[in-house]
């Protein structure tokens, strides 16, 4: 569950981050 | 008054400008929002994967079975870097990003 919620706030930065 | 009118003149390149800027679309040619026909096919469907812990490319590979399992990995690869999908319990299943 930790890896989960680690890979998940990883790809959500990377999303931001494309968005900007 | 003379000052007046001219202020109120809006000039013509400036009008011309913008309605070029306008014109950027393009035909069906572009990739929607950035991502090719297959990479948009397969986040479709880990977006449309209900169980938390996502997809597994075998699951992805029988829906896909039109799509080879190189085309798919490469294109769950894509969507892992741009942060659309992340793996789950391991490096075979995957989960969608902004679908929570």
């Amino acid at each position: 569950r930790e890896r989960i919620r680690r890979n998940k706030e990883a790809a959500r930065q990377l999303l931001a981050q494309r968005n900007v | 008054r003379k000052d007046l009118m001219s202020a109120s003149r809006v000039p013509p390149s400036f009008s011309a400008g913008i309605s070029a800027m306008g014109g950027h679309g393009g035909g069906g040619s572009m990739p929607v929002n950035g991502l090719s026909a297959h990479q948009s096919q397969v986040l479709n469907l880990i977006k449309s994967c209900p169980v938390p812990e996502g997809m597994s490319l075998q699951e992805l590979k029988l829906q896909l079975h039109s799509m080879s399992m190189s085309t798919i990995k490469q294109a769950v690869e894509f969507l892992s870097n741009e942060g659309h999908i992340y793996s789950t319990v391991d490096d075979d299943h995957y989960k969608s990003t902004d679908n929570e």
